[in-house]
């Protein structure tokens, strides 16, 4: 007989207390804990154990499969757009893909298209020396979209396997930064059709709520077809980017767990899972 | 608003007379849900709701007032209250140097609030010094030095990437050169790594700033609690910094840290220009809280 399931009341709490404290929001958080419920009625094994596999299953349920992405890295040159707020870590992020880049073979290029902030091409120089990548920069003031470009062509002129374009961080809700981004999308495009081939999001794990809102604004300006989670290394458990997941279908592609530049992981659903209960 | 979204919760009050634990349940359910939205600390916002409860129950309806905007009123003025009771002012001194520090965690705009504050203490006619002892990050240096250029203020820097050797030089330097003001600007670190804890442990030390201030992004989720708390037991900051403002994120953090630390919130920073710096209003924060 199925009756309304007797689930420990403290435990429920306990958990969405845990749920919640990752950022993984109310909304979400009582649907999952409805699911748990659902589920469980017509399971024998209801003990915690139970419990809390059940929550993690749907969790990891979330994240969409990585598509292979076999046909895109094999475009010559594989052009990678980085976006996202101010301070999330794009341009670290760059340094440790173009590293990654590099070891795998690749002739790497990056470009400086963050013109306004304050010595944002002389910190990416720094990346790209310590990643021997090279790097296309101008002027401080310098239209955005020139750099991509510049970058994009010189990419397709001198045969480099990868180019990625480091963008100045920006907030969602400033119209003039979103369409500067359409603009340098444009002028990717128009250097090489099909280009950006992936698009990254980079989040802070320490991001609440307002992620999800961060992933809308930029979905509506540029397909965003992957996101890195960065500062995964600190207390933040990064679960903003369940909503975003569920809402968004976008697959994580990485993970940033450090400052260096060997600090990046692909993402495993399983064990960003696990690290929320750890 | 958010007492015309109360009111549905809360027709059920109209008539009754007074504000019964019954007759609020929802409505205090439906707060909670808000401040979780806004980011506030899961435990935090328990408790917040908790005193809400205390102050709202036993209160009486009255014919001029609906329920929904009694307990918006009792909400927002309980935060207001959480928020800034205790503003305050930096700690100037009125001869000698004054030192300011500012820390936090990566990217949450503390290079370039040092050069926002040094814009702002350049009005009141100070000699500042701001000092580069983020000796890590790529180009730290010569990001404040761009933003330092443009305000027409010095930076203290040495070649060696050493945070310690830099404060105590850059001390014996303002000394030497006559500086009435020191802005630190040091490295984004996490509360979580011992090693740059204990360095900014021991900056502090060296330097033993007037005001030490704690740089934190309105963005910041559920786990604004757990720096906010190390920051402060390792180098117990006089005051926090909210930045980032001019996003749309509802910054329930501030509550969160606010009543985790019990620090003053002095400064908003609403923009990436140097003169994007405002004052803490918490009337204004707590109805972006509230949505
Ligand atoms: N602990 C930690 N710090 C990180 C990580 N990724 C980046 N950072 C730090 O975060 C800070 C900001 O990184 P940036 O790469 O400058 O971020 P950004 O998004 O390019 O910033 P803007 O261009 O100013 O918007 C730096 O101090 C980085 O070292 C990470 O995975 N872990
Ligand atoms: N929109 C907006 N951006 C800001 C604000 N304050 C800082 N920023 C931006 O946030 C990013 C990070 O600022 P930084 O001053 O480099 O942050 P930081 O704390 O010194 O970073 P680390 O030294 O790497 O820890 C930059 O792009 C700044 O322009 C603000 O109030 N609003
Ligand atoms: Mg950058
Ligand atoms: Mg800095």
């Amino acid at each position: 007989f199925t009756g309304k399931i007797k689930i420990d009341d403290e435990t429920l709490e306990k958990l969405e207390e845990i749920l919640i404290s990752a950022d993984i929001g109310y909304e979400l958080v009582e649907k999952i804990v409805e699911n748990v419920r659902v589920k469980l009625k017509s399971e024998k094994d209801r003990s915690n154990i139970s419990i809390i596999n059940t929550i993690k299953d749907e969790l990891t349920q979330i994240f969409v499969t990585e598509k292979s992405n076999e046909e895109k890295i094999d475009k010559k040159p594989y052009v990678i757009l980085i976006v996202g707020v101010n301070g999330v870590g794009k341009t670290t992020t760059i340094g440790k893909l173009a590293y990654n880049f590099k070891r795998s073979g690749a002739k790497v290029i990056v470009g400086a298209a963050d013109t306004f902030r304050a010595a944002a091409s002389e910190q990416l120089n720094i990346w790209a020396e310590r990643a021997s990548a090279d790097l296309i920069h101008k002027q401080s003031g310098a239209d955005p979209s020139s750099v991509a470009f510049d970058t994009i062509k010189k990419a397709i002129d001198e045969k480099y396997d990868v180019a990625m374009i480091d963008t100045a961080g920006r907030l969602h809700s400033k119209t003039n930064l979103m369409s500067e981004l359409d603009k340098i999308k444009r002028a990717i495009n128009k250097v090489l059709p099909g280009a950006p081939h992936d698009t990254y999001l980079i989040l802070d794990a320490t991001v609440g709520q307002n992620a999800l809102i961060q992933a809308k604004e930029f979905i509506k300006v540029t397909d965003i077809t992957g996101l890195v989670i960065t500062k995964l290394d600190g207390t933040a458990k990064g679960g903003s980017v369940f909503q975003i997941c569920n809402a968004q279908k976008i697959p994580i592609k990485y993970i940033g767990v450090g400052e260096r530049i060997d600090d990046l992981q692909k993402f495993d659903s399983t064990s960003f899972v696990e690290a929320i209960f750890g | 608003d958010l007492s015309l979204k109360l009111e549905t919760a809360l027709k059920k009050v109209r008539g009754q007379g007074r504000l019964t634990e019954k007759n609020i349940s929802d409505s205090l359910r439906e707060i909670r849900r808000i401040l979780l939205d806004a980011d506030v600390n899961y435990k935090v916002a328990k408790e917040f709701i908790e005193r809400v409860t205390e102050k709202a129950l036993g209160k009486e309806v009255i014919a001029s007032i609906s329920p929904g905007q009694l307990i918006t009123k009792i909400i927002f003025d309980e935060l207001v209250v959480l928020l800034g009771s205790d503003r305050s002012e930096l700690k100037i001194n009125a001869s000698g140097i004054t030192t300011l520090m500012a820390v936090g965690l990566q990217g949450s705009g503390k290079t370039t609030f040092c050069g926002k504050l040094a814009k702002r203490l350049k009005e009141n006619k100070r000699k500042i010094l701001l000092v580069a002892a983020d000796v890590y990050r790529p180009a730290a240096i010569e990001q404040l030095k761009q933003l330092a250029e443009k305000i027409g203020i010095s930076v203290f820097s040495i070649e060696q990437p050493d945070a310690r050797k830099t404060v105590k030089e850059a001390l014996k330097f303002a000394a030497q050169q006559n500086f009435d003001t020191l802005i630190f600007d040091t490295a984004g670190r996490l509360h979580v790594d011992g090693e740059m804890m204990k360095e900014i442990a021991d900056i502090k030390e060296i330097v033993s700033p007037n005001e030490i201030l704690f740089v934190v992004d309105a963005m910041t989720g559920q786990d604004a609690v757990n720096s906010a708390k190390t920051f402060n037991e390792t180098v117990d900051f006089d005051g926090i910094v909210l930045t980032k403002l001019d996003g749309d994120a509802r910054g329930g953090a501030a509550l969160s840290i606010r009543s985790v630390v019990g620090k003053p919130i002095k400064f908003v920073s609403n923009g990436e220009k140097l003169d994007s710096l405002e004052v803490f209003h918490p009337d204004r924060l707590a109805s972006r809280i509230l949505g």
